[in-house]
């Protein structure tokens, strides 16, 4: 269990502190705009008014003891430095940034943010590999043609066994391997190839991305 | 190969583009400002200047003839759903559109788009899963407590076997399973437990997000 402060409730910042909180840490909000602070407050452990650029506010509130800083301002660059430059000096262990620009991730990494981040970009990014195959529903990337894919069971393999749809054993280093099954909450790992699959399930699989693409075409 | 066109070259829409056409696709990117439209001439099949509100624009381009159509406007708010609609109406089999917020995204969907993006949010949430476990480089959800994480081999796990650093076979539901070593673009799929981990390699895993964590601390 981690204690995360969050500046910033913009679309980014509200998620990633909602998320945060249900995953189990321990999570303090702090943005100027009251409105913001208030919807926040049944969804993270604290939420807080105030100017995150004062470092007398942010030291009442504590930030010196958190694990994680984020600093998930956006638009205006300059809060978002000095907000980083006082995590740094208030000796916060690990701090997150999300950058609006090149230059403005750029200035946050030699400032000494441990991580930033570009959603857009990186939204971008994973969309073009979703999109090569629109079936996937998420991707991760491994190398530049290897990737994990999960994508829902296609209609054509309903009630048919991983073997009889074409999918061979977990030692095949060529071919596209079945990781997981999803059934509702339920996962089973390396599905033995006799497992059947049904409407609804969701697969797991990994393997060159032009064959998982022969799945779901 | 897909034939894609892509409107508005903000952050989202231009590593989109650039990134599909790594892929191989074949990509028309269409923005009214002159400055964004010459920096991605070659990034992408083509690049043209135009207001894509205007069907007369987008059917001299040839925009019914793709396969895909994205709509990466994001704070005109008014455009994105214009587009969105003549997209629709000139018949683009597969329309994604990214939203700036839920009332924008709901619009979207109720135009008939086949995927609204919420870039911010999307990466708020991955980001929390991530930090859930900072040595974890990406992170693929399958359930809310079961995910595929990419990390990098953990010094202490340097020239060890994946017996020797405890991982056990793949048919053990209930731990971890490493799905994938990789080392530079070599990936070797469900490796044996005798293979040796080397500082630098990457492994891929699937389990619960709990048990991945005891990996990395
Ligand atoms: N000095 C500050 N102290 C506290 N909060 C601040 C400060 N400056 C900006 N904020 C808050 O940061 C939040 C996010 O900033 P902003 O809306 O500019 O970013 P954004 O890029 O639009 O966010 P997103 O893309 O995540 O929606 C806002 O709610 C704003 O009130
Ligand atoms: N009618 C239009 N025709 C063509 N391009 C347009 C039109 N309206 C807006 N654009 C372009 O869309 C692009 C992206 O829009 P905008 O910058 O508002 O979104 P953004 O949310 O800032 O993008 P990002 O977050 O991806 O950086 C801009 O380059 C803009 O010129």
């Amino acid at each position: 269990k981690q204690h995360v402060v969050i500046v910033g409730l913009g679309r980014f910042g509200t998620r990633l502190g909602r998320t945060l909180y249900q995953l189990g840490h321990d999570v303090m909000a702090i943005d100027r705009d009251e409105e913001r602070v208030q919807s926040m407050m049944s969804e993270v452990t604290y939420a807080i008014r105030g100017d995150a650029t004062q470092e007398s506010v942010l030291r009442e509130m504590g930030v010196h003891n958190f694990d994680i800083g984020i600093v998930a301002i956006g638009a205006n660059i300059e809060a978002s430095i000095m907000v980083s430059v006082l995590f740094k000096t208030m000796n916060v262990p690990y701090i997150v940034a999300r950058a609006n620009s090149d230059l403005h991730g750029n200035t946050l990494e030699r400032i000494g943010c441990d991580r930033v981040i570009h959603p857009e970009e990186e939204s971008g990014r994973r969309l073009a590999y979703e999109l090569f195959n629109p079936d996937v529903e998420e991707y991760l990337g491994v190398t530049s043609s290897f990737g994990v894919s999960r994508l829902a069971v296609p209609d054509r393999f309903a009630n048919m066994t991983l073997r009889e749809a074409g999918f061979s054993g977990p030692r095949d280093k060529y071919r596209v391997v079945v990781i997981a099954l999803r059934r509702g909450e339920n996962v089973t790992l390396i599905p033995d190839s006799n497992e059947m699959m049904r409407l609804g399930d969701e697969l797991v699989i990994v393997g060159r991305d032009n064959l998982v693409q022969q799945i779901t075409a």
